[in-house]
Parts: C-alpha cells; sequence; structure tokens
C-alpha cells in the first residue's frame, strides 16, 4: 500500500 | 490532500493555461522555448504511467489527463500550427536539451526507491521536471523582451513547485513515514533554478517596470 500512496501526488 | 498541494495544482494548471491561451488567442509562441515544452511533455509522459492502472481519485485521474493532452499540444501547436510555429525562434531555443534526458536516466537507474520500469520511469521524470526548465531560462536571457505572459508562464511554473515543497512539509509532520528524499531533494533543485529569475520578476512588479533579466 505504502508504494501506492507514494504516487498519489502530480 | 491538502491546501498546499491543491494551491500547487491549480497554480500548474494555471500557467499550463496561460501557455495554452497565449499561443491559442494571440497565435505566437514568441519567448517561449519548445524545447522545455518537449521535455514536459516526456515528463508527465514517464510520471502518468499508471494513468490507467492506479485509480487514486476522479481528481488525480482528470488532472493528469490535462496535463498530458496540454503539455504534447503546445509541443504539437508550436511544431505544426502554420502561424504558430513561424512565430518560434529556433535559432535562439539553442539548449542542448537531450544532454539533460540522458543523466536524468542514468541518475534514476542508479538513484530510486525501487528498481522496477514503472520507479525508474516515474523517478526520472521527477529529475527531468528539475532541469526542464533550463532551456526556457536560458531563452528568456537572451530574448531581451519578455512579454507579461510569459513572464507569469515562468512565475506560476515555479511558484506550483514551490507550494509543493510546503505541501511535502505539511506531509511531512501529518503523515507517519511519509519520508521521499528523491521527491523532496529534485523538487527543491527545481525551484532554486527558479530563485533568481523570482528576484528579477519580484523587482519589476515592486518597481513597475518591465522584466528584463541579465544577460
Amino acid at each position: 500500500m505504502e508504494t501506492f500512496l507514494y504516487h498519489d501526488e502530480l | 490532500m491538502n491546501i498546499f498541494r491543491l494551491a500547487g495544482d491549480m497554480t500548474h494548471l494555471a500557467s499550463v493555461l496561460v501557455l495554452l491561451l497565449k499561443i491559442h488567442t494571440i497565435k505566437s509562441c514568441a519567448g517561449i522555448s519548445l524545447k522545455t515544452q518537449e521535455l514536459y511533455a516526456l515528463v508527465f509522459a514517464t510520471r502518468y504511467l499508471d494513468l490507467f492502472t492506479d485509480y487514486i481519485s476522479l481528481y488525480n485521474t482528470l488532472m493528469k489527463l490535462i496535463f498530458l493532452v496540454s503539455s504534447f499540444s503546445i509541443v504539437w501547436y508550436i511544431r505544426h500550427h502554420k502561424i504558430v510555429r513561424r512565430s518560434y525562434d529556433k535559432d535562439q531555443d539553442t539548449f542542448r536539451h537531450y544532454f539533460l534526458v540522458l543523466p536524468c536516466f542514468l541518475l534514476a537507474l542508479v538513484i530510486n526507491e525501487k528498481f522496477t520500469v514503472k520507479e525508474i520511469m516515474w523517478t526520472f521524470s521527477l529529475y527531468l521536471e528539475a532541469v526542464a526548465i533550463l532551456p526556457q531560462l536560458v531563452l528568456l536571457q537572451r530574448t531581451r523582451n519578455i512579454d507579461n505572459l510569459t513572464g507569469q508562464y515562468v512565475f506560476l511554473l515555479g511558484a506550483y513547485r514551490s507550494l509543493y515543497i510546503l505541501n511535502w512539509i505539511y506531509r511531512y509532520f501529518t503523515e507517519p513515514h511519509y519520508v521521499h528524499w528523491i521527491t523532496w531533494i529534485s523538487g527543491l533543485v527545481q525551484t532554486l533554478l527558479y530563485a533568481d529569475f523570482f528576484y528579477y520578476y519580484f523587482q519589476s512588479w515592486k518597481n513597475n517596470v518591465k522584466l528584463e533579466l541579465p544577460a
């Protein structure tokens, strides 16, 4: 999940 | 999502819209570096590979589409539009931007958070974005007269990343484990590259004189 959250920025 | 990041995204969106507005309405790209626009199109193309695989939110997907479509259409306008292309000054826009691409890619191969294709492309896009403005800044130094829209475009582009730095500070203090040195350092380098532009932009605004960058 951490990686997924990591790219939540544009 | 926090106010700094939203403000940053809106400022980034504004910079793209100002540029599209300039090119579309006055049919001119005078003072705009095609090389910076090509680098930005590459930044978005390599950063948003997860557009169709990871759904984060409607906002996230929508903004990614807007940035992708706008950056590629700006490149198309400057390269192929019969009127706009005439105002592109290729003799002045001579920064060898391909020399930026390879080092960023090699650096992404060496320094990244995870050695996967997507992660390396994402890291590459971060490093490339940090230096993407260089051809535009060099062009500004050469073309003495910087028109308002171009000045506003560069200012907004620098301001968006500055707001992102505030967003990273905010997230660092509010979210456990939110530590991303790669993003922070490349974002900081990117913002520092605008520092002297900001200084002269602010001076021209304060003294109400036309923006001039020292040769």
